[in-house]
């Protein structure tokens, strides 16, 4: 994708921007962040939006390498939140669906929020269900990526105690209502759906005082 | 022991769903 630039509205201290710029004032009221902590998430976005094309938007190869330090690695779960993070499904995270979608793991944000994210990431086939084939291609990927070693009876004894205990109308699936109440008895289930970072993303980021220029 | 593992608390610890990396790079 080639390099597409707008003007700021304010041209005299602010940057040019790359395609999918928004405000922060506007992405602020939308979110869980301030406009500091918008600002300072552009930072993380411009490094990471540089990585590889230098192009200003998040390519699939600079978010692996951002996860995994190589833009090789295929990932089942990171692919999938890149794709849902790519709001637009034109195949680049741009910066308005950075922090939208970043929005929904802060701490703050609504655990309704964070379950609906969980069960589109764990709806692989976009059915509106989470099926159970789909939880043991899941477990079988998480194996595979990892050091953990457990038979196939052993996974398939976790996907059905698992399921018999979130599929409560028996259908063989998760329907998002299914889905919410398991999260509520069994809130681990979300814990990586909240980074601690998105709260002190100003002290993460500090360079971003220097340009600023609001008073949250 | 393994049966006790709820599948989708075992999912999270994939490091593809660990967005904190993006914070260290």
């Amino acid at each position: 994708m080639g390099c597409a630039w707008s003007s700021s509205s304010s041209p005299s201290r602010r940057q040019r921007r790359a395609q999918g710029y928004e405000e922060p004032a506007v992405l602020a009221a939308e979110t869980s962040f301030t406009v500091s902590e918008v600002e300072a998430l552009y930072e993380l976005y411009n490094k990471l939006s540089y990585s590889i094309f230098k192009d200003g938007l998040i390519h699939k190869e600079e978010f692996r390498l951002a996860l995994f330090r190589t833009s090789e690695r295929a990932n089942l779960f990171a692919d999938r939140v890149f794709h849902l993070f790519d709001l637009k499904r034109n195949g680049v995270i741009e910066f308005g669906e950075f922090v939208r979608s970043l929005s929904i793991f802060h701490p703050k944000a609504l655990v309704s929020d964070k379950a609906a994210f969980a069960f589109k990431l764990y709806d692989l086939r976009g059915t509106g269900y989470i099926e159970k084939e789909e939880l043991r291609e899941m477990v079988v990927a998480l194996l595979d990526e990892s050091d953990l070693c457990l038979s196939d009876s052993a996974v398939d004894e976790i996907v059905d105690n698992t399921f018999s205990q979130a599929d409560t109308n028996g259908d063989g699936r998760l329907d998002p209502r299914e889905w919410e109440e398991f999260v509520k008895k069994n809130p681990t289930s979300l814990r990586n759906m909240s980074l601690p970072y998105l709260q002190d993303i100003t002290t993460t980021f500090p360079s971003f005082a220097t340009h600023s220029e609001v008073n949250d | 022991e393994p049966v006790a593992l709820n599948a989708f608390e075992l999912i999270s610890m994939s490091a593809g769903l660990n967005l904190g990396n993006l914070f260290d790079s």
